[in-house]
């Protein structure tokens, strides 16, 4: 799956 | 973590805090939309919700403590503590125009539709436009206070700095989040035009003052 959602990020 | 995603991180630390000591130093708000702090209250009050719910790292989990203490801390000193310098009759956005269509928007474009994935998807779209308020009262009195145009200046960097970063995660990782970099584009595109008056005003030592 391309889409990774930006959790890790503020 | 790369470098662009550290300075972009670092950049959003510093606007806080210039932006606290601004108005810590001089005892005044004036100049600063309480609005806009409110919005960026729920922006990361509705983001960091996972704060309960998943761990990232320490360094995370500190920025999102900091981050949430700082805004309410801010909205305390704009309203209450320094409430008598607080130019409430410039701070005139209407900030329902906002968040009623961003709060459609996330219902309905979004990863997943379940709970916290809309109120997530809610966060990054109102942070895009948090900043509004703030331009408005700006453009309202006509001036900008030169330490505020700082605090602008390190919180619209912040985005661009993820702009970068997202482009790089996308070659280095394969990461893609097309909500978070659409809104990020159109955040800091919001800012183009205050970057322009900083560049050729502030960093020559003028302070931001418009045409009547």
């Amino acid at each position: 799956k391309k889409a990774k959602k930006g959790k890790d990020e503020l | 973590m790369n470098i662009f995603r550290l300075c972009g991180d670092m950049s959003h630390l510093a606007a806080i805090i210039i932006l606290l000591l601004k108005m810590w130093k001089t005892r005044s708000v004036a100049g600063i939309s309480g609005k806009s702090q409110i919005l960026f209250a729920t922006v990361f009050t509705a983001r960091y919700l996972d704060l309960f719910t998943s761990f990232i790292s320490i360094y995370n989990t500190c920025m999102k403590v900091f981050f949430i203490g700082t805004v309410y801390f801010t909205i305390y000193l704009i309203y209450m503590k320094f409430k008598a310098t607080y130019d409430s009759n410039h701070d005139s956005f209407r900030v329902e125009f906002l968040i009623v269509p961003v709060g459609g928007l996330a219902f309905l474009v979004n990863h997943e539709f379940a709970p916290l994935e809309i109120i997530w998807t809610f966060s990054i779209y109102l942070e895009s436009v948090a900043i509004l308020p703030q331009l408005f009262m700006i453009s309202k009195t006509g001036e900008a206070e030169t330490i505020t145009s700082h605090y602008l200046f390190a919180l619209g960097s912040y985005r661009a700095l993820y702009l970068c970063n997202w482009i790089y995660r996308y070659y280095a990782e394969g990461f893609f989040d097309l909500i978070a970099v659409v809104a990020g584009v159109v955040q800091t595109i919001l800012y183009c035009d205050f970057f322009y008056l900083y560049i050729t005003k502030v960093m020559k030592g003028k302070k931001i003052s418009l045409p009547a």
